[in-house]
């Protein structure tokens, strides 16, 4: 038996919309100690971790470990039917065939529960070992995604480079090239407009656009982003949920041929 | 001239 509340259920919307054009297909593991899902997109570039620890819940009850496949653009359907201040109550029976969603108005006055047909779904699951990365990068979430849009319309791929100086991101395409220069800063009044830059080694990687634009679809979900990179592994792109968990996005560097 | 890598070159099936 599971039995999953989560009173910010807009946070459930907010990851769908996040992961549903990146992975279509994926199995949510169900344990003690938190809701959680790894999935590679069909191309396996790119990787989407998600975490929700179980105490970020109002109520977890989870007796055994169940894993649910799930199709994540009918899960988005469904999660579209939910208030963006509902209450969001995950349930299903062990070795059952099916996941409901029920959602609760702030007032308690609407009950609405949605019954979603699960999958079987062979997952790959991949082991990411904990790294020392070269390079951590802060910086406001908003301000990536800008960079990320107005870089992809100038090419497909970009430059990460960090170095003492800052965070630089550079493209070129067809019309011509760009670069942009982020340097640390401290805010006094508000630590999530920072770009905070952590380098043990200078660090330059290569990245498709799309890809990082895809992963920039979480910036609903915090105000800061984390880059996390060293030379020749995949970058991790992280949004953390607030009080509750984190989502991170893995991406496969573009390899000198 | 790169190519696009795969994750599977970085980290490990399990």
């Amino acid at each position: 038996m599971l039995e999953l509340r989560l009173v910010q259920g807009s946070l459930l919307k907010k990851v769908l919309d996040a992961i549903k054009d990146l992975v279509t297909d994926a199995n949510f593991d169900c344990s003690e100690s938190g809701f959680s899902l790894q999935a590679m997109d069909s191309s396996h570039v790119a990787l989407v971790a998600l975490l929700l620890r179980s105490d970020g819940f109002e109520h977890y009850r989870c007796d055994r470990n169940l894993s649910m496949g799930m199709n994540l653009t009918n899960m988005s359907k469904m999660l579209k039917c939910a208030g963006n201040d509902d209450i969001i109550t995950i349930k299903a029976d062990d070795g059952g065939d099916s996941v409901t969603f029920m959602f609760e108005s702030p007032s308690q006055d609407k009950v609405s529960d949605f019954e979603m047909k699960l999958m079987d779904i062979d997952s790959e699951h991949l082991g990411i070992p904990e790294t020392e990365y070269h390079a951590i990068v802060k910086m406001p979430s908003a301000e990536f995604a800008r960079i990320c849009r107005d870089l992809s319309t100038i090419g497909d791929t970009v430059v990460i480079s960090v170095s003492k100086d800052g965070v630089k991101f550079s493209t070129s395409g067809d019309i011509g090239s760009a670069n942009v220069v982020c340097r640390q800063n401290n805010s006094v009044d508000n630590k999530d407009n920072e770009t905070v830059i952590e380098m043990n080694e200078p660090v330059s990687l290569t990245f498709a656009l799309r890809y990082l634009n895809s992963f920039t679809k979480a910036t609903t979900l915090s105000n800061t982003v984390t880059l996390s990179m060293s030379k020749e592994l995949p970058v991790v792109v992280e949004y953390k949920i607030a009080e509750i968990g984190h989502i991170r996005f893995y991406l496969a560097p573009k390899i000198e041929d | 001239k790169s190519s696009q890598g795969r994750l599977e070159s970085f980290f490990q099936l399990s």
